[in-house]
């Protein structure tokens, strides 16, 4: 499955 | 230490995460108790407040972090009747988490301890999105439609409209597709069926694993209603709202995941 965003790098950033 | 009236929500909150990820902390200060973890393939965040207003009493007088087995304390959880009043206790040094139950009755009492664990979790900052769409609806209607549509294909698309939101999914064996409008639809013993309440800036539609929506089902029994927040780019954020037994809103479980990419 390939997913829109790495939810950690994702709220990593903020 | 927090004394919570009725043992079986924590055990209804825990239930609705365990299978999702394995260890956290909880992170208690004076206002309540915090979690947020992620599974191991990074796909979804969950989170937790507690309020201090969810318990009975509440106290807490330096910050904690206390690292928690998810597997473990379902399992003490599980010792306990829904119904228990049950308090929370930590001790100094802070290496054991004491459970102490007791039955309404006050004729058992039962005593449990959880050994914490050192845990160094990363907290992520979980921003303040504008979404495009807050979709309301009822919690046994959205995992119906879930648990129905999986049967079909592995991933639902959600698209929102100002009318209406559909869910909808494709499989070896068909199609499906869910619609519930905008607004009340009726009433049923005097009380009003809401179909889904939309609130809209622009329309979405967006692609999410269902394996992962039904996990968030877990958590139909916290709260009538679940809502949805969608917009583009953005992870889905799956709320529900967490009352205490005088029904004030008294914390959230939220769950983001973050949409498929359409192939």
């Amino acid at each position: 499955d390939k997913y829109q965003n790495d939810l950690l790098e994702y709220f990593r950033t903020g | 230490n927090a004394l919570i009236k009725q043992a079986g929500l924590l055990k209804k909150i825990i239930d609705a995460i365990k299978d999702l990820i394995d260890e956290a902390t909880l992170d208690c200060d004076n206002d309540g108790i915090y979690l947020q973890a992620m599974d191991s393939s990074h796909v979804s965040l969950v989170t937790f407040y507690l309020k201090k207003n969810l318990f009975e009493k509440y106290s807490c007088n330096r910050n904690l972090s206390l690292g928690i087995n998810m597997t473990s304390i379902a399992k003490i959880l599980k010792c306990g009747m829904s119904d228990d009043t049950l308090l929370l206790e930590t001790n100094n040094p802070i290496d054991i988490l004491s459970f102490k139950f007791e039955s309404r009755r006050g004729h058992k009492l039962s005593q449990f301890q959880l050994r914490l664990m050192n845990l160094e979790m990363e907290r992520l900052s979980i921003p303040d999105t504008e979404y495009s769409c807050i979709i309301e609806m009822m919690c046994s209607e959205f995992s119906k439609v879930c648990h129905d549509l999986a049967t079909i294909g592995d991933s639902m698309t959600i698209t929102c409209t100002k009318k209406n939101v559909t869910f909808d999914t494709t499989g070896d064996l068909g199609t499906g597709i869910v619609s519930l409008k905008q607004g009340v639809v009726g009433s049923e013993n005097d009380e009003n069926v809401y179909a889904a309440s939309i609130k809209i800036v622009k329309p979405v539609s967006l692609s999410f694993s269902l394996r992962y929506l039904i996990y968030f089902t877990k958590a139909s029994s916290l709260s009538n209603k679940v809502i949805l927040h969608m917009g583009e780019e953005v992870p889905l954020m799956v709320e529900y709202k967490i009352f205490n037994t005088y029904e004030e809103e008294a914390g959230y479980l939220r769950y983001f995941l973050a949409p498929k990419v359409n192939e």
